[in-house]
């Protein structure tokens, strides 16, 4: 009936799963973001006293395929960087000549781009 | 398309390179 | 058409490559043909995401165009890029 937690549900938060300072766990955060070319003011610090652990976006990267999923599929921008993941592995050891540009190279027009 | 290419200059500079290669774009392709 | 979509991602990579120079102008830096054709690929899959934001957004609020408040939406997860779209779209007003 209430979103907050009951007194024993809050208990049981406090006792198994609340991560204090001098548990020696780390609390997880995701790497900071910002932008290049935009004025960024969202940059948040850590307290350097605080104990985190940056979790890593690219150390267990294997995309090309999709791991298994269970009630969840994986959504269009999961599908979208998986491809590009896949891409990238495919180009990672052409050197000079790029295959992407001789594929699309018969499709461009100069009519097509905004000079 | 302006802020992957600013992206990836920045960590081709941060490797000390003049050239973005493609592994510098999947690096910072998470993020982005 | 299948061929429609080939010319679009055509004069796309090549505007994308000329950004690339521009940004690698600024830089001192190159960008290897590879890295254009990456960058090319994740922003023209990112802009058919965009559509498709934008098309449900319009239809959401009962509209079968879409607006500017529209694309506002799509920049909502970050303060700085939302900023910078509502500038752009007072400017544009005026």
């Amino acid at each position: 009936e209430d979103w907050g937690l009951t007194t024993e549900e809050f208990e049981r938060w406090n006792r198994l799963y609340k991560i204090e300072p001098g548990d020696g766990i780390k609390k997880p955060i995701m790497p900071q973001s910002h932008f290049e070319t935009l004025g960024d003011e969202e940059r948040q610090t850590e307290s350097p006293a605080e104990e985190v652990h940056e979790l890593s976006l690219t150390e267990w990267r294997l995309a090309e395929s999709p791991f298994p999923d269970f009630l969840v599929d994986h959504s269009d921008r999961c599908r979208h960087f998986i491809s590009i993941m896949d891409m990238i592995e495919q180009m990672r050891h052409e050197e000079g000549d790029c295959s992407y540009e001789q594929k699309i190279q018969p499709y461009f027009h100069w009519e097509d781009v905004d000079i | 398309v302006r802020e992957a290419a600013a992206r990836g200059s920045r960590q081709a500079q941060t490797e000390d390179l003049t050239q973005v290669d493609v592994e510098h774009v999947e690096k910072v392709l998470p993020q982005l | 058409d299948p061929d429609v979509a080939q010319r679009l991602r055509a004069a796309f990579h090549y505007t994308v490559a000329g950004l690339c120079e521009e940004v690698g102008q600024d830089t001192g830096i190159q960008f290897s043909k590879q890295a254009v054709a990456a960058i090319t690929e994740i922003t023209f899959k990112q802009c058919g995401s965009f559509a498709k934001d934008l098309e449900m957004f319009a239809k959401h609020a009962k509209r079968t165009t879409i607006n500017m408040e529209d694309v506002k939406l799509l920049a909502r997860r970050s303060n700085s890029l939302l900023r910078y779209i509502t500038q752009k779209s007072e400017e544009l007003a005026l």
